[in-house]
């Protein structure tokens, strides 16, 4: 499993969140615009959180934020 | 299996329920409006909840509570 | 294999019915208006009841209860 | 796998039967108009039965009896 | 795998029978008009046989006996 | 695996035939007009065979013999 | 994985030709018009061969040879 | 895995070619028109050649030679 | 996973390419026009090579190199 | 699991990001204008980012940003 | 896994990069117009690299590089 995000912007960035019993961010990747980021779940991320204006597309669909 | 949630307003909070005999809140992470995140069932979470206006995309469909 | 349900209305219980010989209410989560629960089957949970004026969504297709 | 009942009338009754070489009612869970049950098939119930006016969903598509 | 039986008619019999070198019945439900049964192929049972106006779901579509 | 026999006509039979080397009629069950069968593959049948008029539904489609 | 033949005409033979290193004719199973044969493939059969007016439903679909 | 030959002229030869580090031929099976064979892959065979007129079905569609 | 290879012209070599750490040719099979090959992927071949006029079908669609 | 880049301009180039705890660039690969590469996530290899006019082709669909 | 190749114009070059911590070219195969390669991805080659006017086809669609 993994989801693509396409920066629609500088400054968007890609947070991992830690798998397991605590919650924590273990790396933030930062995107200029344009740039592509495809990332997988993995034993280390359990969940991914997308800061910036972004289009991010998934089993589930294609969403973007800049629209809002 | 995962969820993908974008927040449509400030203050949305998506609420990790813990696997096992007992349900509890075991994370809660905020969003500020446009952000995305992606959540998947893991070892610990075995029930997400969705509190604030959000889109949430599923296996079985999208979902907005915007609307009510 | 999730479920998802959409509370229509306030005092939306989404109730757990335990695994086993024997079938009981394990866990009862209480819904507001517009909050979204997105809830597993485990080894704990082999049935899931809904109580109140909700939405569901499952691999079968969606059901609402708002038009009886 | 599981199924889908909503019931369209009070008195809707899930009737679990047991796996194995007997078949017997192992549990009966009783529905109110409107509420609405996801059963799955597990290591104590190979089938179900259901009694009262109810709409089903399942893989093999939607059946209610209503129209009866 | 399982089948969606609904009793068109009162006297629907379901009718399992035994996996392995000999063939019988080892458990026959009975149906009334509006009853419907979700039935699994188990351990016990690898044929099932229906008698009675009813109407079918499988995997491979739907069968009524109605029309005849 | 298994097939969906839908009797047209009285006296159809089911036969089944023995998987290994030898290939011969363990078990054949009798039809009346409008009843149905369902038979999986198993350890101990490898091959069915269906006289009489029948409509059969399978993975790979339906086929009746009423038109021959 | 099975195929399923309906003959089309009197006198339809179904071959099984052995798995392994030799491959011989292990079974001939005769059909009259109109019956029907499902037949898997299995640990002694890897090929099937089929004389006769017939009707085969595969996976890849539908061949008949009363068009030659 | 297996594919479907029709031939659609006498003499069609189906050849199956041997698996491992040697590729020779095993068995050559004949046809006469109208004659249909469905052939696995196998331990011993990893490779199939088709001589003659005829129409063969695969899982990436259906390809006949007798346009040529 | 296979191949099939349909030869539009005589001459049409399909080559087999060795699987490990070398990449060398252990095989070529020479098609005459008409005739058709459906090759699988093996622990021998990790790589196959079409030359001469062909139809190719792949799970990646069909591709023909008579149109250079 | 791979994705697709094709290299709209000179200049692109794909970055591996390491798999585990820490996530580090552990290589970067230049395309020149026209030039494809499909990349795997592998043992070490979790995420991937691509700088650079570019189209990806990925199982979400695929996406350009040549259009920003 | 594998992809699709067809070399559009002489000289297309196939490259196959090492799996592992390290990447490197470890074969690069020479195609001339017309020929068509169909390459898995293995235990050596966790990444393809291709030069020169091709289609390749993927499980993620068509693209070409003879429109740049
Ligand atoms: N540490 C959590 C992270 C997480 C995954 N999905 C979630 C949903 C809600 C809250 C937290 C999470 C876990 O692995 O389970
Ligand atoms: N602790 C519960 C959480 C849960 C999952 N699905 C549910 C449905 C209803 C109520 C609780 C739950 C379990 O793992 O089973
Ligand atoms: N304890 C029961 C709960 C259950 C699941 N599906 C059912 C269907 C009908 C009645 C009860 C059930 C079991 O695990 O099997
Ligand atoms: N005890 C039976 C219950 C059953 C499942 N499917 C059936 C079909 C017909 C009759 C009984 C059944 C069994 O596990 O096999
Ligand atoms: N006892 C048989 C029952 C059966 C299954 N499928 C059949 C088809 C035809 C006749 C009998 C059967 C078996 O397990 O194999
Ligand atoms: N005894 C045979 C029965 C059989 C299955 N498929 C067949 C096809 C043709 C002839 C016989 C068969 C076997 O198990 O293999
Ligand atoms: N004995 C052969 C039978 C066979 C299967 N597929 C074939 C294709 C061609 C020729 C023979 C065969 C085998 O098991 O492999
Ligand atoms: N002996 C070869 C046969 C083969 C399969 N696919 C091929 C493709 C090309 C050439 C030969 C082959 C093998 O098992 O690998
Ligand atoms: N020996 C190589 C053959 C190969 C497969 N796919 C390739 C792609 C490019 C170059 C070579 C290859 C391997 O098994 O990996
Ligand atoms: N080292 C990280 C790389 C990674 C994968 N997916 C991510 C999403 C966000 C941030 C980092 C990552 C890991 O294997 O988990
Ligand atoms: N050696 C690398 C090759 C590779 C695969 N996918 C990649 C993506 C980007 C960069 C390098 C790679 C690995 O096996 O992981």
């Amino acid at each position: 499993d993994y989801i693509v995000v396409k920066a629609l912007d500088n400054g968007v960035t890609i947070i991992g969140l830690t798998r397991g019993k605590d919650t924590k961010f273990h790396h933030s990747e930062k995107l200029d615009k344009g740039e592509i980021m495809v990332a997988q779940f993995t034993e280390h991320t359990s969940a991914i959180k997308i800061r910036g204006k972004a289009e991010v597309l998934t089993k589930h669909g294609a969403v973007r934020n800049d629209d809002l």
